[in-house]
């Protein structure tokens, strides 16, 4: 149960995610290729979508340098 | 190194979970690896608290998000033992810290190292199978969509923004793999898997990638 606003707010997310995937896919020549289409985060903003579910903090680590520290 | 090298396949991976609606994937990644190095190690795989590692890594967010290097070395410093799962259970929000005695039995981490592989895949290859899991931080923006198949575009390095569990590879193909669990349930990719294409650093797999010793 959804007001009529936050419905229309998740089909208008869920129209966007449809072009998207058109786009996507355009890319996926081969058949092991990914392919995107409609899932659980369909109707989720990209918006929505990146403050829920994408919370990792990136920090810069060194580059390996190919030697253990023993070595 | 051999052609194909799945850590599910010896029993040393817990099953996918889901982070539900919270920020909390530095915490499912961190702890995937802790609990997985646990079971190499000889010990029955069980599945340990993310909820502790959420509420507890002050330095982190909880669900508003968190560094998984920031994790893994308030994890070191403070030499704190993981309970299990059902001892401290996901409830999908933050909240206080709950401590156990010292005494209570748990997973506590000697040591981690933080690396950038970019351009280095195999090496990176080299460690998942000398050292177990490793945790990684991708550019997931596009996983929004995301049904099944090797990912090879639409993902950027040096934008990551979502911690994952890197499991295995595959390199017997026409396009080698890296088997990544995510934290988004079994609904979600490949049963809750993704494959990423090995070599060009796509979405950034291998910006910033730790293993944890115990």
């Amino acid at each position: 149960e959804v007001s009529s606003e936050e419905f229309s707010r998740r089909h208008l997310s869920f129209q966007r995610a449809t072009i998207r995937h058109t786009y996507l896919n355009s890319f996926s020549t081969e058949t092991q290729s990914a392919k995107y289409g409609i899932n659980q985060f369909s109707d989720l903003s990209q918006e929505e979508f990146r403050d829920l579910y994408l919370g990792a903090v990136y920090e810069r680590a060194p580059l390996f340098s190919g030697l253990s520290v023993k070595e | 190194l051999p052609d194909k090298f799945d850590w599910r396949d010896k029993a040393a991976v817990a099953p996918v979970q889901d982070q539900q609606a919270c920020g909390s994937c530095w915490a499912f990644s961190v702890v995937g690896a802790i609990q997985s190095v646990h079971a190499i190690g000889g010990s029955q795989l069980e599945q340990l608290s993310v909820q502790q590692v959420v509420d507890c890594s002050y330095q982190n967010a909880g669900c508003n998000g968190g560094s998984t290097t920031r994790a893994l070395n308030w994890l070191k410093q403070t030499r704190m033992k993981l309970v299990t799962q059902s001892e401290y259970p996901y409830k999908a929000k933050t909240e206080i810290c709950h401590f156990f005695s010292q005494s209570h039995s748990g997973v506590a981490i000697k040591n981690f190292t933080t690396h950038d592989f970019s351009g280095q895949e195999k090496a990176m290859m080299g460690q998942l199978v000398q050292y177990g899991p490793l945790v990684a931080i991708v550019d997931a923006v596009s996983w929004q969509d995301y049904l099944g198949g090797i990912i090879q575009h639409h993902c950027s390095s040096q934008w990551s923004n979502h911690a994952i569990l890197i499991v295995g590879y595959d390199t017997t193909g026409d396009i080698p793999y890296w088997i990544v669990q995510n934290s988004w349930g079994t609904r979600w990719g490949n049963e809750g898997y993704v494959y990423i294409k090995i070599g060009g650093n796509i979405c950034g797999i291998a910006d910033s990638v730790a293993a944890v010793f115990l």
